[in-house]
């Protein structure tokens, strides 16, 4: 999705994607 | 997250032969941190549990601009508690789970 960005470091892959609401409300 | 401010969890795990995990980490209290990170958004990454170390991967989500230098040491120990846990569950499972 666009919200989803991929990067890669040193051969490894970080998917970075919005927290999802219920994690936040759970803080 | 009680004293890094940082929260791991288990985004997928394979079967317990299986030594690679997915784990996702998101910033749970900000304040705790020093250095300027993204709030509100998680970071999915794999772990090896035989060839990886948390500082490994707390170096590369610094290198790769997620976090600052200085709050890679409290990234590495939020992922070393993770872990730590995991290897205890999968220590109690039966062996062949």
């Amino acid at each position: 999705s666009s919200l989803t960005q991929v990067v890669h470091s040193a051969g490894r892959r970080f998917i970075v994607s919005p927290v999802p609401e219920s994690r936040l409300r759970e803080s | 997250a009680e004293d890094t401010g940082l929260r791991v969890e288990l985004a997928e795990e394979g079967d317990c032969s299986n030594s690679s995990l997915a784990l996702r980490l998101w910033v749970e209290d900000p304040k705790k941190l020093k250095g300027k990170h993204k709030d509100n958004e998680a970071i999915e990454f794999s772990f090896n549990l035989e060839t990886d170390t948390p500082e490994e991967v707390a170096y590369e989500m610094v290198k790769s601009g997620f976090f600052h230098e200085s709050d890679s040491k409290a990234v590495a120990k939020s992922i070393r508690d993770r872990v730590n846990l995991i290897k205890k569950a999968r220590d109690k499972k039966p062996a062949g789970c």
